[in-house]
Parts: structure tokens; C-alpha cells; sequence
């Protein structure tokens, strides 16, 4: 899961 | 580090000038909105001591711009609030909470602050643009400060381009959003270019 990982961006 | 150098720029236009004409504070408070709905995971997830930092970094500087804008003399004697009155509270925030709550990948209370926020960031410029088109004659470091602050966006669709053949990295929200938020600032960049180019000012239509 993508969201398990989180945005890295900003 | 283009969209911290458009802070800067602003930051240094308004200490030096002591002037806030032709900056729209009504953007840097959809920016503020932006930061403390995308930032919230500050308070939960690490992902780099150097995301960490922009983080804090984009977050205390566009409140410290909207102090000084509002409240500090001599700059907040400035400000012309009649001006900068684009109702962003209305044709903005409405439509981006909405469109978070729909688009989200996921319903979560993140989740959804993060989509909104992606939404509102693509049209955040609105008010700036705005109110240099009704000013029309546009100073140097402003040009600057709202070409460096469009150009960010660009930087990161390049970025996103070479992630996605890298490392198959897919984000449609933001794809979408950074699309719509540099298409808005094509008009702008076209006459700054060409003010660049012929070393005048910038002059809008």
C-alpha cells in the first residue's frame, strides 16, 4: 500500500 | 529549492522596499492553508530530515509573510486590502475541500487533507495574478518572486516524468493538480519571458 509509505514529496 | 527561493525573493522584496504593493497576501494565506493541511504529517511520519526541515521551513515563513503583510508597519501599512479581495473562501476552498473529499484514494482524515490540499496549491496563484492584472505594471522582484513561484511546478512534472520510468513511481492527484497549476501560469511566464528578453518591464495585457 502507496499510502502506508506516505507522500515524500512537498 | 525554487519554491523556497520565490519565499526568500519575497521575503528580501518586502524588508527591502518596506512594501507590499502589487503581493497578493490573499495567496500566501491559501498557501498557509495548503502547508498545515499537506503537513500534518509531520506530527506522525518521518521521511527525511531534509523533507522535515522544508517542511517547517515553508510553514513558518508564509505565516511570518502574512504577519508582516497584515500586521508589521510599515509593510502592513502597505497593504491594500481592496486590491487583494479575491474571495478565495468562496471560489477556492468550497470547490478544493470538495473536490479532496471526492478524489481521495482513500478516506482518511490525511488522506483527504492531502488531496484538497493538492487541489488548492494547482489554483493558489489565483489571487496573485489577479491583482497584478489589475495593477498591470508589474516591479522587477515581484516578477521574479511569481515566476520562480510558477516555475516550481514545472521543475516537478520533469521530476514526476523521470520517477515514473525510474521507479515506476504513479501519482495522478498530483500529476493532475501540477498540470493545472503550471497551465495557469503559462500566460503569466509568456509576458515575463518576453519582458526578460526585451529587458523592459513587465507589463501585463
Amino acid at each position: 500500500d502507496a499510502r502506508l509509505v506516505g507522500h515524500d514529496e512537498l | 529549492m525554487l519554491h523556497l527561493m520565490s519565499i526568500l525573493l519575497l521575503l528580501w522584496k518586502l524588508k527591502k522596499s518596506k512594501s507590499c504593493v502589487g503581493i497578493s497576501c490573499r495567496m500566501q494565506e491559501c498557501y498557509a492553508i495548503v502547508f498545515c493541511l499537506r503537513y500534518l504529517d509531520l506530527f506522525y511520519q518521518f521521511i527525511s530530515v531534509y523533507n522535515t526541515a522544508m517542511k517547517v521551513v515553508f510553514i513558518s515563513s508564509t505565516f511570518y509573510l502574512i504577519f508582516l503583510m497584515r500586521f508589521q508597519p510599515p509593510v502592513s501599512a502597505t497593504y491594500d486590502r481592496t486590491a487583494d479581495s479575491f474571495p478565495y473562501e468562496q471560489y477556492l476552498l468550497g470547490p478544493a475541500a470538495v473536490l479532496g473529499f471526492i478524489s481521495a484514494e482513500e478516506w482518511s482524515i490525511p488522506e483527504i487533507f492531502w488531496t484538497a490540499s493538492i487541489w488548492l496549491e494547482s489554483v493558489s496563484i489565483l489571487p496573485q495574478l489577479i491583482l497584478l492584472q489589475q495593477l498591470r505594471e508589474v516591479e522587477n522582484l515581484t516578477a521574479e518572486f511569481v515566476a520562480t513561484m510558477g516555475a516550481y511546478r514545472f521543475f516537478y512534472i520533469l521530476n514526476w516524468i523521470y520517477r515514473y520510468f525510474a521507479e515506476g513511481y504513479v501519482n495522478w492527484i498530483g500529476w493532475l493538480g501540477g498540470i493545472v497549476q503550471t497551465g495557469l501560469y503559462v500566460d503569466f511566464f509568456y509576458y515575463y519571458a518576453m519582458s526578460k528578453w526585451y529587458g523592459q518591464k513587465l507589463v501585463l495585457p
